[in-house]
């Protein structure tokens, strides 16, 4: 990098020239935000708080996407009507010391709404567990390794649902020791044939986190106005 | 892509038109958008007397009379950015996460002595 080059990246907080290998398409809630941030008139922008987050009102000047790294786990244990069990990691390193870890909402997406609640009137569970023990590939973690976060039922299919992870997520960056989470979805009863109770969670499209922080060095050094 | 048109008639302190192309500068791999802005730069003279619209400040008055009773020892007033605005960048990291990030001061509004 010529050393104007990299004075710029350097001004602008980043360390080095990113240089993405396999892009994927931009999520749209940043899409959004960018585009109403463009196109807010010149005077209301001088007087926007750059350091805050209006659309999850939270302080912040970074938002990222982070994409679920995981995998699915196979049915391990017998029983329990599961429709979909899944690891979900989501890699927080690329964060730099300097950011502080202000919002971190989880996106569980599906393929399609379902309008009506399905005809045998089954409903599904799901539950959010955080990892606190390494597991191979496919191999079901055991129950001692997890700890509950979230656990709700649901009868209709939405587009995506969301879960404020905040908590965990702080807790990751802190002790450094981020294992994921553990996803499962299954029907909370029915003695039919699993597959077909299972049948809407195959919409089942993926995960993404999205993580707010503050720049301290960025937030900070903004120079007071005359 | 800066403009180098001569200085205008109304030489006096105010932006001047600067947009700042990514791709000039080898960056449109990794920046998603925008493509380039509309960052602008100060630019004119800061002469005696000062008038209103040159957003001086008081020592810029002052510094405007001692360079018109000694104008070899004290230089006049510099032509500095008053008002600025942000923008936001998005682009993808080095693990191709995208990332949307707001940047304070980027865009000169407003020039002053």
């Amino acid at each position: 990098l010529s050393l104007q080059e990299s004075l710029l990246l350097k001004s602008l907080g980043l360390s080095t020239k990113p240089s993405p290998k396999s892009p994927i398409p931009v999520p749209p809630v940043l899409w959004r935000i960018f585009q109403r941030r463009k196109t807010l008139p010149s005077a209301n922008k001088a007087l926007a708080d750059g350091c805050r987050v209006e659309e999850f009102n939270v302080p912040g000047n970074i938002i990222r996407v982070f994409p679920d790294q995981g995998h699915f786990i196979h049915e391990g244990q017998p029983g329990r009507l599961l429709c979909l069990q899944k690891r979900l990691y989501f890699n927080l390193s690329v964060l730099e010391e300097g950011e502080r870890l202000t919002m971190a909402q989880l996106e569980i997406k599906f393929s399609c709404n379902s309008y009506h609640a399905s005809s045998q009137g089954q409903v599904f569970e799901l539950r959010l567990y955080q990892s606190s023990q390494m597991s191979l590939r496919g191999v079901p973690p055991q129950r001692h390794g997890r700890k509950l976060l979230v656990e709700q039922s649901f009868a209709q299919l939405h587009k995506s649902l969301l879960f404020n992870l905040s908590g965990v997520a702080k807790e990751w960056r802190m002790s450094s020791r981020n294992l994921g989470l553990i996803l499962e979805i299954s029907v909370s009863n029915g003695d039919s044939d699993l597959q077909r109770l299972c049948a809407s969670i195959d919409s089942f499209l993926d995960t993404s986190l999205l993580v707010v922080t503050l720049s301290q060095q960025q937030c900070k050094a903004s120079r007071r106005r005359r | 892509n800066a403009h180098h048109a001569p200085v205008t008639p109304s030489n006096l302190c105010k932006p001047r038109r600067l947009y700042i192309s990514f791709s000039d500068v080898g960056w449109e791999n990794w920046i998603i958008a925008p493509q380039g802005y509309m960052a602008n730069y100060c630019l004119g003279e800061c002469p005696f007397p000062l008038t209103a619209e040159l957003n001086s400040t008081n020592h810029a008055i002052l510094q405007t009379v001692v360079h018109s009773l000694d104008p070899e020892g004290t230089p006049q007033p510099c032509c500095v950015p008053v008002r600025l605005s942000p923008i936001s960048i998005l682009y993808y990291d080095n693990s191709d996460n995208v990332v949307l990030r707001h940047y304070e001061d980027m865009v000169v509004d407003e020039c002053g002595c």
